[in-house]
């Protein structure tokens, strides 16, 4: 009673990945159509602006942190990920949270207006001005209007970061075989999924992994400029998680 | 080292 392309074992790992970021995604698929999200008013924005440099990181540091956390359940729900060895899923999700984070965030990108969802309104970057890293915001920004113009689909977003996720390539792996058989089950199965939609050109068009890898470098090293200032913040009121995976 | 990381892969609830 099953149809065909649902017999296919990649076609079944492309559900399955689908339903994985469906479930773990915010905000959720059908909210993005036609979505309703006012943008920051002016006295908004102002007072974003208005808030002391440590108070607005540790606001997104937070919402960086729920973030990951979604991609931490997403990569639990990847058939065969739970099976790799803990050690392993460590150094994966180490080198690969903030990566998922960053390509998720096209999701709510308006392209329009050149802005993101951000604590439940669409903000432009200068609502970040007070961190103090103009360069990070613009390069986050510039990387969520760039794959928001390749309008990839979920099941598109969903493959990409679980590629992002199960990437062989990580330093540190102790059964890198393992993951690159996983990583390949996965290759395939967006391989097949770009040919089946016609989507083959995309594959030239993604960020390429040095561009990701400098986005996120980039905010390692502002999270240490950050603390050389605010020197005790980050241990005092930042979470746990952020802490743990960025200083 | 990374005991949230743990925390979080070894619980069982979504």
């Amino acid at each position: 009673a099953c149809p065909q392309a649902l017999r296919v074992p990649s076609e079944l790992l492309t559900q399955s990945v689908l339903l994985s970021h469906r479930a773990t995604c915010h905000p959720r698929a059908e909210d993005l159509q036609g979505h309703r999200w006012a943008t920051f008013s002016r006295e908004e924005i102002c007072a974003y602006q208005s808030q002391p440099t440590a108070e607005m990181w540790q606001r997104c540091a937070r919402r960086v942190t729920e973030a990951i956390e979604r991609v931490v359940e997403f990569a639990k729900r990847l058939r065969g990920f739970l099976e790799l060895s803990q050690h392993d899923q460590i150094v994966l999700l180490k080198a690969g949270a903030m990566e998922v984070v960053l390509v998720r965030m096209c999701r709510a990108f308006d392209a329009a207006t050149r802005t993101v969802l951000f604590e439940g309104k669409l903000a432009g970057p200068e609502l970040f001005r007070s961190l103090g890293c103009p360069e990070l915001v613009a390069s986050i920004f510039d990387l969520a209007q760039g794959l928001s113009a390749l309008r990839c689909s979920e099941s598109e977003l969903g493959l990409l970061s679980a590629l992002l996720l199960v990437n062989a390539g990580r330093p540190w792996l102790q059964d890198r075989p393992r993951v690159a058989r996983l990583q390949g089950h996965l290759d395939v199965a967006f391989r097949v999924l770009l040919r089946r939609t016609r989507r083959e050109g995309l594959l030239a068009r993604l960020p390429s992994p040095g561009r990701l890898r400098a986005l996120c470098s980039q905010h390692l090293e502002q999270v240490q400029a950050f603390r050389r200032l605010h020197p005790g913040v980050v241990s005092a009121a930042f979470p746990p998680l952020y802490r743990e995976l960025f200083a | 080292k990374h005991r949230i990381l743990h925390k979080l892969l070894q619980n069982g609830n979504s």
